[in-house]
């Protein structure tokens, strides 16, 4: 199956 | 304190009709370089970021870098009040707790002040990196929002795919499967019903399409699309805000398990 990711697994906190 | 002119109008409301469904609350942040939005969907999953350009603007001054923050739907009921030719300017002083937006019909004869209470919301603001992208898709907006609304009648995500081909969009659901392809195309008497595609690597990724039927919202504001797609990255699906600016949301994949 296909899990769905977050924005924050990609782009971090500034 | 805070004037910002905008002679159009009718585009801060059709940002506000792009956005409002993702997002509930977010802050303006006013400098400089303009007037800029990032902000989540509440479950993290996309992310918009608005840009409009000082120079966009008739008037613009800031005179320090202000953050509003905003409740979305509110800023849609005062906006949806400006008539689609007004001139907007929003006002806010520093240290105040509201903004007010300001509408001028086009031969002056009619000005509004619709004064809005501003709040504290926490956001944390992200990193975007630069990134290089393996396939950019350039299309009619109006074609991307059909092929989004026509794919989640039968699915709820759409497998997009870049190849020497063209760019596939497939869905598969309970009734049955879909599938459509779109070359690239630029004999069009128009540039903007062209299809156009830079393609570095194939790439091929799986997105919920609730959250791309979301983003179609924007289509008023642009008569095409921009979809940049890399294995492992968030797709960006960009609206051009008229030559002042852009909407770009940034969605992440769904991976396998």
């Amino acid at each position: 199956g296909c899990k769905q990711s977050t924005i924050t697994k990609y782009f971090g906190k500034v | 304190m805070l004037e910002l002119r905008l002679v159009q109008g009718s585009l801060l409301k059709k940002v506000l009709e792009a956005i409002k469904e993702l997002v509930t609350d977010a802050n303006f942040d006013c400098s400089a370089t303009g007037f800029s939005l990032q902000a989540m969907d509440s479950s993290h999953v996309a992310l918009v970021a608005l840009l409009l350009r000082s120079e966009g603007f008739e008037h613009y001054r800031c005179d320090r870098n202000l953050s509003m923050g905003m409740n979305l739907n509110n800023v849609s009921k005062m906006l949806r009040c400006a008539g689609n030719d007004d001139i907007i300017t929003l006002k806010a002083d520093d240290g105040s707790d509201t903004v007010t937006f300001m509408f001028e019909s086009p031969n002056q004869d009619k000005i509004a002040d619709f004064e809005m209470k501003l709040m504290d919301i926490d956001s944390e603001h992200l990193g975007i990196p630069e990134a290089e992208y393996h396939a950019i898709v350039k299309m009619p907006s109006a074609e991307f929002a059909r092929i989004c609304k026509d794919l989640s009648s039968i699915g709820d995500t759409v497998v997009i795919s870049v190849t020497k081909e063209g760019v596939k969009f497939s869905t598969r659901g309970d009734i049955g499967n879909a599938n459509i392809v779109c070359r690239q195309n630029t004999t069009v008497d128009k540039p903007e019903e062209a299809t156009i595609i830079e393609m570095q690597e194939p790439v091929s990724l799986t997105f919920a399409l609730r959250y791309m039927n979301s983003f179609t919202k924007a289509t008023p504001l642009s008569n095409t699309v921009t979809i940049s797609l890399s294995s492992e990255l968030p797709v960006v699906v960009e609206y051009k805000v008229a030559d002042m600016g852009y909407i770009r949301f940034y969605l992440a994949p769904k991976i396998e398990d």
